[in-house]
């Protein structure tokens, strides 16, 4: 209930005329922002509370715990504080988790009351990715360059250079899907190459490995 | 080079060789539809007389200027089965991604405006503006708070004579949710993602205020020029724009209540949440 008041109260002051045709003094703005990101962090401990009761425990166990409470306000539930983390920089096609990690999933939590679609957009650092639903379905996916001009903003601190797109359909009224996402190894090459720094190449005996490692990729592949 | 098209079952959209987007083809008719950035600079008053004030945060006062951001603009197209997008660059501070997922029947822009340059002293209002063949007679739709939509007509009020004497401001309308016009045979509906300010300025086109950036308090009493910085530079803005055009017909679902049904999805987003699954298998987490 605590969380849910930031918000409210929150709301309550962006009711004035000056929040919402952005009349105020700059100052002012930026205090707005700061209360509004603050009941935001907040309130996403509740939903990650509402997710985790609906998923299952051995899952919940799993997943790596979560952050970001105001320090005032800690959840009262931190046997729940796991995963379902909001990524408040995808305006700039930015989100930490995604981007630097090789697995994830995406939840989508529909607050419609009929059945929805939505082509999800993820920030990821390249490479190739495979999507699949709850079923083992693979779904398509496509990585698309984020622009220049976005890559060159200078106070857009990210790793993330493309964009992971794929259909998530079939997205229950008043409820929620997820997708597991991966980030593909194509060969054993790859995998060297993802995991170690590379090796430097000084003798017959390191070329004879490079040459045993590429014979495996191959197999691999 | 040459014209670019990019597309899917339901449209395909084209950019002229200059990089515009230039027409939209549907079921095989094609159709003029035109969008580009331009700017109005900002007026300087002496704040003394109500009349004659500067454009400021409360006041969208032009000096009478409109400027064209360029006459060609940079592609790079991305082609792929799930979507398709051309990024076009007009200059060093507005670029602009145009997209057609495979399975939409409208199309997306998302636009990226700033650091707006006022190296000359002169502050800078930027609007993206879309022009069709539609005969719409001075006539435009914009919502109500995203509710109903209300009727607008160019240079006049429905209850007195106006003679208008800025004729850009005075036919600016608030724009929360969507803006549209329409002759007997074609539709176009504009949705945005945050309120804006619109206008139809002549026939058959329709405006969004994007971005603003003024040197000069309007004397309104906030006493500070809009001029929003982080970083020590210029605030970057970027945002969509979602245009759903077509034949005007009256047969389910007609236009309107396709686009009701994308504001409803676009203003009422799914939520999205991350987990990081660690070294957890797939048939585990399934």
């Amino acid at each position: 209930e605590p969380h849910l008041n930031m918000l409210r109260e929150a709301m309550g002051v962006m009711q004035h005329h000056d929040a919402i045709t952005g009349t105020e003094k700059q100052h002012v703005a930026n205090d707005y922002a700061r209360m509004l990101n603050r009941a935001m962090r907040a309130c996403g401990a509740n939903t990650k509370v509402a997710l985790n009761q609906i998923v299952d425990p051995k899952y919940k166990r799993s997943l790596r715990s979560g952050g970001g409470l105001p320090a005032e306000h800690p959840t009262p539930y931190p046997e729940y504080t796991f995963g379902f983390e909001s990524c408040h920089l995808l305006n700039v096609s930015k989100c930490e988790l995604t981007e630097s990690k090789d697995s994830f999933t995406v939840t989508l939590y529909n607050p419609l009351a009929h059945a929805g679609h939505e082509y999800v957009r993820v920030p990821v650092s390249g490479g190739r990715y495979i999507v699949r639903d709850y079923r083992n379905v693979e779904v398509a996916a496509q990585l698309v360059p984020i622009p220049e001009s976005v890559l060159n903003l200078s106070y857009r601190f990210s790793n993330a250079t493309s964009e992971l797109v794929f259909l998530a359909n079939e997205l229950p009224p008043l409820g929620f899907k997820s997708y597991f996402v991966t980030r593909a190894i194509d060969s054993l090459d790859d995998f060297l190459h993802e995991s170690s720094p590379p090796v430097p190449v000084t003798s017959p005996k390191v070329d004879q490995a490079r040459a045993k490692q590429q014979a495996a990729a191959q197999q691999w592949h | 080079s040459e014209e670019v098209t990019i597309g899917n079952k339901y449209l395909n959209v084209s950019f002229d060789t200059s990089g515009f987007l230039s027409s939209i083809t549907i079921d095989g008719v094609t159709n003029r539809l035109r969008q580009t950035f331009v700017y109005y600079e900002g007026a300087l008053g002496n704040n003394e007389e109500f009349q004659n004030r500067s454009s400021g945060a409360y006041i969208f006062r032009p000096n009478g200027t409109e400027k064209t951001v360029t006459e060609n603009v940079q592609l790079k197209v991305v082609k792929g089965p799930t979507v398709q997008e051309v990024h076009q660059v007009f200059n060093e501070w507005i670029s602009q991604v145009v997209r057609v997922y495979a399975d939409e029947s409208h199309i997306e822009f998302e636009w990226m405006v700033g650091p707006i340059p006022v190296g000359d002293g002169v502050g800078k209002e930027i609007v993206s503006r879309f022009y069709t063949a539609a005969q719409s007679g001075g006539v435009f739709w914009t919502d109500a708070n995203g509710r109903e939509m209300i009727k607008r007509v160019r240079n006049h009020r429905d209850t007195w004579n106006v003679d208008l004497m800025e004729k850009i401001s005075g036919n600016y309308y608030p724009v929360t949710a969507k803006i549209a016009l329409e002759d007997e045979n074609l539709r176009l509906a504009v949705l945005n993602d945050r309120a804006q300010g619109g206008s139809s300025l002549e026939d058959g086109a329709l405006e969004l205020m994007v971005h603003r950036r003024l040197l000069h308090d309007d004397a309104f009493g906030v006493e500070e020029a809009l001029n929003e910085k982080a970083f020590g530079k210029g605030l970057v803005a970027r945002g969509k724009h979602w245009v759903v055009f077509g034949a005007k017909k009256p047969t389910s679902p007609t236009p309107e209540a396709r686009e009701r049904f994308l504001q409803n999805r676009m203003l009422l987003p799914n939520w999205l949440f991350f987990s990081d699954v660690g070294e957890v298998r797939y048939e585990d987490w399934q």
